[in-house]
């Protein structure tokens, strides 16, 4: 555990806690993408079957239990209690176009062909485009509510800060996984473009992140 | 291995 690890991890719990009471505040999902937060609890829940087989740490069965409690109850939010207010119209993007090629690149790209192994790869490459149909969305409409850039902001914060626990791990340790690398640093590229909206829109505006 | 050491990152 390094600091850019442990700060990356308080990044990602604060950006799920954001969105989970910015939804339970409003009783409103206006703006979320129920898909995004779909992939999300999928995400989690292929990736954290380990909590069935291997024990790491406390810290490590906890913060997994925590995320994947908080993204189901987020997309029960969004698909049940606050069902009303979701746009489903503008949450268009064919997830289809994201799952198949990445259950595809899990078999073809693994540490080994073994189901836990492929289902964890799996989480991997998911997570990398998981927030494309919410940045989809955004473009689609064009603006988002600050609280929505401030979740974004934490979420894009949390891959970026282990891309330097990973360089980190690599000069300490020797520690390199290639396909948390790869994949995090796409995860990462797609945020670039939202990073620069939030400096000099979010920031140094006001309210709304209102594109061009 | 790799395949066991990534298991302690969330």
């Amino acid at each position: 555990m390094n600091i850019f690890r442990l700060s990356g991890d308080v990044c990602h719990l604060v950006a799920i806690i954001i969105l989970f009471l910015k939804i339970w505040r409003s009783k409103s999902c206006a703006g979320i993408s129920g898909k995004s937060q779909l992939l999300f609890a999928l995400v989690f829940t292929t990736r954290y079957l380990d909590l069935f087989t291997a024990f790491i740490s406390i810290y490590n069965t906890v913060m997994k239990v925590v995320f994947l409690v908080l993204a189901y109850a987020t997309v029960s939010l969004i698909y049940f209690r606050f069902r009303k207010s979701y746009d489903s119209e503008s949450d268009s993007f064919r997830v289809e176009f994201l799952l198949v090629p990445v259950a595809g690149l899990s078999f073809l790209e693994n540490y080994s062909f073994t189901p836990l192994e492929i289902l964890w790869t799996f989480s991997i490459y998911l997570e990398s485009v998981a927030i494309l149909p919410q940045l989809f969305m955004i473009t689609k409409t064009g603006e988002a509510e600050s609280i929505t850039t401030h979740y974004l902001f934490f979420l894009g914060l949390y891959r970026t800060l282990y891309l330097a626990n990973w360089v980190w791990r690599y000069h300490e340790e020797g520690f390199f996984d290639q396909i948390a690398v790869v994949s995090g640093v796409v995860q990462t590229i797609f945020y670039c473009d939202f990073f620069y909206l939030y400096f000099t829109r979010v920031l140094r505006g006001s309210g709304k992140m209102t594109l061009p | 291995s790799t395949a066991e050491n990534h298991k302690d990152e969330l």
